[in-house]
């Protein structure tokens, strides 16, 4: 099974449990209950799979606007902009009825259009979905009052002794929190709270000095960090700590080289010479996982894994999936 | 890099790590 089945495999369970709600009486929240959920992962698929190169500063708006520098035809577009104004509907406008009957066709249109995605073969459509690598994140964040800065650090539970293995650590200004938060919540991926560790977790958190809040995030590696990523500022972790800013780290670099070069990779089948695609990786790494390209050690991770992507032959390289975390 | 970093090519799988 494809990334691209997998999606129009989600649509039709949709349109089947949309159906089943017209068996009897139903109330608006019936029908969110499928069109939210539907929405957010329709988003997901384009902005990771259909068209992983793009930036951090697309939305669903400008997602769907893109596929008209593809061969889709032009009728489809207007498809995809009718499921993204139900979505938006159905989440953000509660005062407004939602109609079975338009729910119904909406998502048998978007399964056509999204049909005919797959057909392009453009990104990570064609991809098999088992490699997707999904990863149970926890991410915690820490004042320092002293400094005014927060510490945001992405974790992997582990049977370490603290219950974590650090994976990346990252440093904004402490008035950056409130704009984060409202961002991590909003995403259906991502948890935030006590509730969601075990207690003796949540105590290790506050053993950590002014320690803020955490949460849980299911998905993606690259997709977390390109949420927290707009809100790091590189001249804090120098500042405070000479030698151990995130660009020192070699974890944090690596991390975020190969989520860009997983990218790169699977929004393009032209070839690249070992140089260009370093380059292509500091670049995006960058724009999109604020690592600092103008260090030497963030170079010579991007000419290794550069160096290494270039023993995969052409067509394989769209199957490549990473980072793998091991701790 | 600190971590390992590898291409398992065993069948159709190829991983990157770290």
């Amino acid at each position: 099974m494809t990334r691209g089945d997998e999606i129009v495999e989600a649509l039709d369970a949709a349109l089947e449990r949309l159906r089943r709600i017209g068996y009897g009486p139903y109330a608006r929240a019936d029908v969110s209950s499928v069109i939210d959920p539907l929405g957010s992962r329709i988003e997901t698929f384009l902005r990771s799979v259909a068209f992983p190169m793009s930036s951090r500063a697309d939305n669903f708006f400008t997602l769907i606007e893109q596929f008209k520098s593809t061969s889709l035809h032009g009728d489809r577009v207007p498809s995809l902009h009718a499921m993204r104004d139900l979505y938006n509907r159905s989440k953000h406008k509660p005062q407004e009825p939602l109609a079975l009957g338009e729910a119904i066709r909406t998502v048998q249109n978007t399964v056509v259009t999204l049909k005919d995605v797959c057909a392009l073969g453009i990104g990570a459509v064609g991809t098999p979905f088992e490699r997707e690598l999904m990863y149970h994140l926890w991410i915690a964040f820490w004042d320092n009052y002293a400094n005014g800065v927060t510490e945001a650090a992405i974790m992997l539970p582990s049977d370490h002794w603290t219950y974590v293995g650090t994976v990346d650590t990252l440093h904004m200004d402490i008035q950056s929190w409130d704009a984060l938060k409202a961002k991590l919540l909003a995403h259906p991926r991502f948890r935030m709270g006590k509730d969601h560790f075990e207690p003796k977790v949540w105590e290790g958190f506050h053993a950590g000095g002014d320690f803020l809040n955490a949460g849980v995030w299911d998905g993606d590696y690259g997709e977390l960090v390109r949420l927290v990523a707009p809100f790091d500022d590189s001249s804090i972790g120098e500042r405070m700590l000479p030698g151990l800013a995130r660009h020192d780290s070699l974890t944090s670099i690596g991390t975020a080289l190969i989520a860009a070069m997983i990218d790169i990779v699977r929004s393009s089948s032209e070839p690249m010479s070992r140089d260009e695609l370093a380059e292509a990786i500091k670049t995006r790494a960058n724009s999109e996982y604020a690592m600092p390209r103008d260090k030497g050690s963030v170079a010579e991770a991007a000419a290794q894994i550069a160096a290494l992507v270039d023993t995969v032959p052409l067509d394989q390289r769209q199957r490549l999936a990473g980072p793998v975390l091991v701790l | 890099l600190a971590g390992p970093l590898w291409l398992d090519l065993d069948g159709n799988a190829v991983v990157l790590g770290f």
